[in-house]
C-alpha cells in the first residue's frame, strides 16, 4: 500500500504547498517514486511544479466531479519520478456542488481505491486550502497520515489544537486509520526570538511528533516558484534545499521502521 | 454613512489580520471610532486585540445565526475608540448549516443595516477567512470597498486575478457599490529582489489602486500578537508601527476627499 499523506494546516501561508513541493522532489530525487494531488483552488503546487494553464483542464476538479477517469488527471512534471494531478480555479465550486451528496467525504477516497495507477507510486501528497473545509476532509479521509507545516509564529500555534481536533474527528468518523505523522516548523529564523519561543513551545507539548528537521527562512525557497521548479533543484546547495532533504531522509527512515 | 471596508485576500499568511488589527489601531489613535468585525473561525483578529475565549461567547457566529441581537456582539477592546465582534470556532460550521438559505450572501449585510449602534463608527473593518468562501462573499456583500493586503511574494501575486474577478462578480449580482479601495503591499523586504520585483509588477499594472505607504517586514509586528495587543501600542516607534499610523493618514486622505 502506498503512504497517502495529507499536508494540513488550515492557517494561511505556514508553507503546506512548500512542503508538499520541495519534500515531493527530494523524496523523487533519491529515486522515490511520487504523485502530488493539488487539493487547492489557487493551483500554487501545480504552478510551483510549471504546469502551465493550458494543461490544467485535466484537473482533480474533472476527476472528482467523475467527468474523467482519475487516472487521466495525472501528469508528468518535467522531474523523472515526480507526477501531479492539478488543480484549476473550478474546484472553488466543488463544496456548493457537492452540497446534497452524503458520501462526499469518500469521493477522493474511492478515486484513490478504485485506481490502477496509483499502487506504483511509493508516496502520494496532497496539498490542502487554508481552511478546515470539505476539500481538507476529504484529503484527511482518503489518507493514512496528516504532515502539519507549523510557521515560527504566534498565530500559527493557535489554530493547532483545532487541527488536532479535526483530525480526531475524522478519525473517529471517517478513517479509522488517520493519524498525524508529524509536525515539521517551518520559516524558522534563529535570530528572532518569537520563532525559538514557538518552536520550544511544540517541541516541549508534541515531542516525538515533531521531526527533528526544521526549515530554515530562506529567500531561495521563496524565488524558486517564479521559474516553476521546487528549490531542490533551482538551488540544491541553499539551506532550504538541504533541510528539505533532510527532512525527505527522515520520512524515509521512519517510514522503513513500521 | 460609515465606511465598511471588507479586507480580503484568498492566499493564505499575507497580513489580512495583521492589517485590520494596526490599521484599525491606528486610525482608533487618530480619534476615529472604529469596529473591527473578526469573520475568520481561527479567532486570531480576536486574539490579537486581547479578547479572552471565554469572552466570545456573544461573537459574529451568534449574531449570525439571529440567536442574539447585532448590537449585542460588539465589545470594547482595552483601546479607546476600537471595538470588536469576535468570533469563535462555530464559526466554521456557518457554511454548512445556512447551505438551503437563498439569502445567505445578504445576512451580514442586513444585520449592519439594521443595527443602530454600527452608525456611530468612522470605519469598519471585516478581516475575512482564506478562502473566497461564504464568509467572504459575505463581508464584500456587505462592504461598501474592499481592501487586500498582498504579500510580496511569487504565490500571492498569482492569487490576486482571481480575487479581482471575484470582486466584479460580487458588484455584478450582490453589491452594486462594491469597489476595490486598494491594495497594500505588506512584508515588504527591500534587501529581497522578489519582494522588490512584486512590488514593481504591482504598481505597474494596477497604479492608483495600490497604497504610497508599503508595510515592511518587521519582527516587531509578528511579536505583538502574542501580547494580545497592536503592534502600534507594543512599540509604536518600530518601522512596522510608523508604516500602519502612515497607511492610516493616506486612508483618511483618500476618505476625506471623496
Ligand atoms: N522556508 C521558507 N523560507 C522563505 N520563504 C518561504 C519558506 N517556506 C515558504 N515560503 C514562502 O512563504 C509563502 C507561504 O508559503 P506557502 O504558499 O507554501 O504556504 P501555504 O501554507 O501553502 O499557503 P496557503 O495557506 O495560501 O495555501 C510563499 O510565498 C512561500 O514562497
Ligand atoms: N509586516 C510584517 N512583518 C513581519 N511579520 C508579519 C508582518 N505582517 C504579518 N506578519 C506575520 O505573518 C503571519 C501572517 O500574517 P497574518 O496572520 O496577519 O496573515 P493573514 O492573511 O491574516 O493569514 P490567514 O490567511 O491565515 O488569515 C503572522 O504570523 C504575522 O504575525
Ligand atoms: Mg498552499
Ligand atoms: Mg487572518
Amino acid at each position: 500500500l502506498s503512504n497517502i499523506i495529507a499536508i494540513c494546516n488550515q492557517k494561511g501561508g505556514v508553507g503546506k504547498t512548500t512542503t508538499a513541493i520541495n519534500l515531493a522532489a527530494a523524496l523523487s530525487a533519491v529515486g522515490k517514486k511520487i504523485l502530488i494531488i493539488d487539493l487547492d483552488p489557487q493551483g500554487n503546487a501545480s504552478t510551483g511544479l510549471g504546469v502551465e494553464y493550458s494543461n490544467r483542464k485535466k484537473s482533480i476538479y474533472e476527476a472528482l466531479a467523475k467527468s474523467i477517469p482519475f487516472d487521466e488527471s495525472i501528469q508528468q512534471t518535467q522531474l523523472e519520478n515526480l507526477y501531479i494531478v492539478p488543480s484549476n480555479v473550478e474546484l472553488s465550486g466543488i463544496e456548493s456542488e457537492l452540497a446534497n451528496d452524503k458520501d462526499k467525504a469518500f469521493i477522493l477516497k474511492s478515486l484513490l481505491n478504485n485506481s490502477t495507477t496509483i499502487k506504483t507510486f511509493d508516496y502520494i501528497f496532497i496539498d490542502c486550502p487554508p481552511a478546515l473545509s470539505l476539500l481538507t476532509v476529504m484529503a484527511m479521509t482518503a489518507a493514512n497520515s496528516v504532515l502539519v507545516p507549523l510557521q515560527c509564529e504566534f498565530f500559527a500555534l493557535e489554530g493547532l489544537s483545532q487541527l488536532i481536533k479535526t483530525v480526531d474527528r475524522v478519525q473517529k468518523n471517517l478513517n479509522p486509520e488517520l493519524s498525524i505523522d508529524g509536525i515539521i516548523l517551518t520559516m524558522f529564523d534563529k535570530r528572532n526570538k518569537l520563532s525559538t519561543q514557538v518552536a520550544v513551545d511544540v517541541k516541549k507539548h508534541l515531542q516525538e511528533k515533531v521531526f527533528d528537521t526544521m526549515i530554515p527562512r530562506n529567500v531561495r525557497v521563496s524565488e524558486a516558484p517564479s521559474f516553476g521548479m521546487p528549490v531542490v533543484i533551482y538551488d540544491r546547495k541553499s539551506k532550504g534545499s538541504q533541510a528539505y532533504l533532510k527532512l525527505a531522509n527522515e520520512i524515509i527512515k521512519k517510514n522503513d521502521n513500521r
